[in-house]
């Protein structure tokens, strides 16, 4: 035979077409297209001597292993066999094409010619994963395990979620040590749920979503993992973890329900012995935007501006204090306060408190005093003193007997004009208690 | 003081007590300063010595007790530009203000006198008191002498000057006070000290002059310098330093 190979498509014809052919010819044509292509064929012309039977002269088309027909006579005619259907595809990538004459052409002694065939052939993709219950694929033993794709000229593998495509690019082996979730929302389950899970599993499925947001975790039904009536969970083991701390370890037919979980990072580890047919968990995990506790005042005199029904992520809240009090924290005072929900669900600082405004103790009056009109010693918001100068020595500077101070809210004693300045205690000028006196006359 | 009377404490609690180059008087203003004379300070007769100590003592009518209660630091001395310490035959501008290192804490007995502010009180016969550690007939007393001089008409002091044939100037910043028919007056040693005037109306003393110069003592009028004139001196330079 003559191979034809590797080409996409080509021309078949018997000898000397559209010439008759001659006669005591054999030969077989070897038509190969390259792998993963189907070989498709099409007479176009055919004109050979009928028979019954296609004894004389004949067309034999081959392909995987099995005879497709052998032709003779005319495609317009109904002696001999004709190739009335006109096409012929093989299933793996070769054909042969075999011609065959006898030693005539004679119809009652007359000779006839006939012009031979016309085919032409193409490579057709093959869709090996339709095929794939075919007997050859069966037979080489490379059928995809689980999901099949087609493509030109070829095909491949891959595995359903949780698993691993294997070196044999058919196999498909159970894989779920680091999975991973961004999205927002989304389900995880276990392999094959609501069918029995794989056996020997190392599963982590591990959530990651943004900061500021909060997991929560809920198990639907069914949840039905291997367990044991008086050890906890001896078998298989679904654990949950949020930032690497351990939230529960679940097995049996009870489900955990729903699990807030506060954090933004939440692994759930599932191991599996060798053995057991449970069908295994499902989760529909959401996220919220992780809210801050409601704040709340220390005492009486704070106030919190434009206090909200709730704070979460990047909420901020700004505290002040009543008129006469001061910001504090510890010790130290504060001019503002703004506190800010943060990404874990606290506040970025605690709440201060709000301290009365003490003005500390009265600046001493040269040549003067002082004295509390309010409680002795309070020195805090409005309290009240009152500034003397040592009368008769001394008097104000502005002819007042008296000045009464009183602690502002700014922290300063401040007289009735609002001034910090004390009083001036100016010396009288003469005026002697014990003057002269001539009373000799 | 010639002819003159024991003061009783708190009858001039302005009187300060001054040791310079000799026996000195001053009075209190405010509670910072003392006007004195500044032939106190620079001398007529006497070559000034440089860092000559200024000592000052308020608040009592003893010497004695006087000194016991401590000498007052000066921060600084205050002369009046003016004054001319070499020229013997005038007394013109002869005021001088000492300003203490610290307050004195006024009391009964310390406490200022006022400045003057009027005409008024160099009106001719108006009475004031004179005070002093200074000597009595070249006897010299720890007790603080007070005498009452009428002011003279200012002609009066003129015609005194020249039947004297006396050489000094009498100056419009000056003025005289005393009676001939008395031998009460000023001396050596009052220097410094006021010319106290009661001012009536305002209920208080004022200084009206301070004691500057004399001829001989109780023999005539005494010549004090006319405080009126120097009030705004005296006011800027307290002001400024305050």
């Amino acid at each position: 035979s003559i191979p034809i190979v590797h080409e996409l498509y080509g021309e078949v014809t018997s000898p000397m077409y559209p010439k008759p052919y001659p006669n005591n010819y054999d030969d077989t044509r070897e038509i190969v297209v390259p792998k993963g292509y189907s070989v498709k064929l099409i007479f176009w012309q055919f004109d050979l001597e009928p028979s019954e039977g296609c004894f004389y002269d004949y067309v034999k088309v081959s392909a995987d292993k099995k005879d497709l027909g052998r032709f003779c006579g005319q495609l317009e005619s109904k002696r001999g066999n004709p190739p009335v259907q006109k096409e012929f595809v093989s299933q793996g990538n070769q054909m042969w094409l075999t011609f065959h004459t006898d030693f005539s052409n004679e119809e009652n002694g007359t000779t006839i010619f006939y012009k031979g065939f016309l085919a032409y052939y193409q490579a057709v993709d093959m869709d090996e994963c339709s095929a794939q219950d075919s007997a050859i694929e069966e037979n080489s033993g490379l059928r995809c395990e689980h999901l099949c794709h087609n493509t030109l000229g070829s095909y491949f593998c891959s595995c359903r979620p949780g698993y691993e495509l294997q070196d044999d690019e058919h196999s498909c082996r159970a894989e779920c040590s680091s999975e991973l979730f961004t999205e927002a929302s989304g389900y995880i389950s276990s392999l094959e749920y609501p069918k029995a899970y794989p056996s020997d599993m190392r599963c982590n499925y591990s959530i990651r979503v943004d900061r500021g947001l909060t997991i929560n975790l809920e198990f639907l039904e069914p949840f039905e993992i291997d367990d044991h009536q008086q050890v906890h969970c001896p078998y298989d083991q679904l654990q949950v973890y949020t930032n690497g701390k351990p939230v529960g370890e679940y097995c049996g037919t009870r489900s955990p329900g729903i699990i807030n979980t506060s954090s933004n990072a939440v692994d759930v580890l599932f191991f599996t012995d060798e053995s057991g047919d449970s069908r295994g968990w499902k989760i529909h995990y959401t996220t919220e935007v992780m809210k801050c506790l409601q704040p709340k005042s220390l005492d009486e005199f704070t106030i919190i501006n434009n206090l909200q029904q709730q704070y979460q992520f990047r909420d901020y809240l700004i505290v002040s204090c009543k008129t006469g009090y001061e910001l504090t924290e510890g010790n130290q005072k504060l001019k503002s306060f703004t506190s800010v929900c943060q990404d874990d669900g606290t506040w970025h600082r605690p709440m201060p408190y709000c301290k009365i405004v003490n003005c500390g103790a009265p600046q001493r009056l040269p040549n003067g005093n002082f004295e509390y009109l309010t409680k002795e010693g309070k020195n805090t918001y409005q309290a009240e003193i009152l500034y003397t100068c040592q009368e008769p020595f001394y008097q104000m500077a502005n002819k007042e007997k008296n000045e009464t101070y009183t602690c502002s809210a700014q922290g300063t004693w401040k007289d009735k004009h609002g001034n910090k300045k004390i009083p001036h205690c100016l010396p009288v000028c003469g005026k002697p208690l014990n003057p002269v006196v001539e009373n000799q006359r | 003081i010639i002819a003159g009377k024991n003061a009783r404490l708190g009858n001039f609690p302005w009187q300060a007590f001054t040791n310079i180059y000799g026996r000195g008087g001053g009075a209190l203003l405010g509670d910072r300063w003392i006007l004195t004379a500044a032939h106190t300070i620079y001398p007529k007769d006497t070559p000034s010595v440089q860092n000559t100590s200024i000592d000052v003592f308020l608040g009592h009518t003893n010497l004695e007790e006087i000194m016991k209660m401590g000498v007052l630091p000066i921060r600084s001395v205050f002369v009046h530009p003016d004054y001319d310490p070499n020229d013997l035959n005038n007394f013109d501008n002869d005021i001088a203000l000492l300003e203490l290192e610290n307050s004195v804490p006024l009391g009964l007995n310390l406490l200022p006198i006022c400045l003057p502010d009027s005409e008024t009180f160099y009106e001719k016969g108006l009475m004031g008191y004179v005070s002093g550690f200074g000597t009595e007939d070249q006897i010299i007393h720890d007790d603080l002498k007070f005498v009452s001089l009428p002011m003279v008409a200012r002609e009066n002091c003129r015609r005194w000057l020249s039947e004297k044939k006396s050489e000094q100037v009498f100056s419009d910043n000056m003025f005289c006070a005393g009676d001939k028919t008395t031998k009460k007056d000023a001396c050596q040693g009052d220097s410094g000290g006021v010319f106290a005037v009661k001012d009536e109306t305002g209920n208080r003393w004022v200084a009206a002059g301070i004691v500057s110069w004399g001829i001989g003592c109780g023999k005539g009028y005494g010549f004090y310098t006319k405080v009126l004139k120097y009030t705004d001196w005296i006011k800027g330079i307290i002001e400024k330093e305050s």
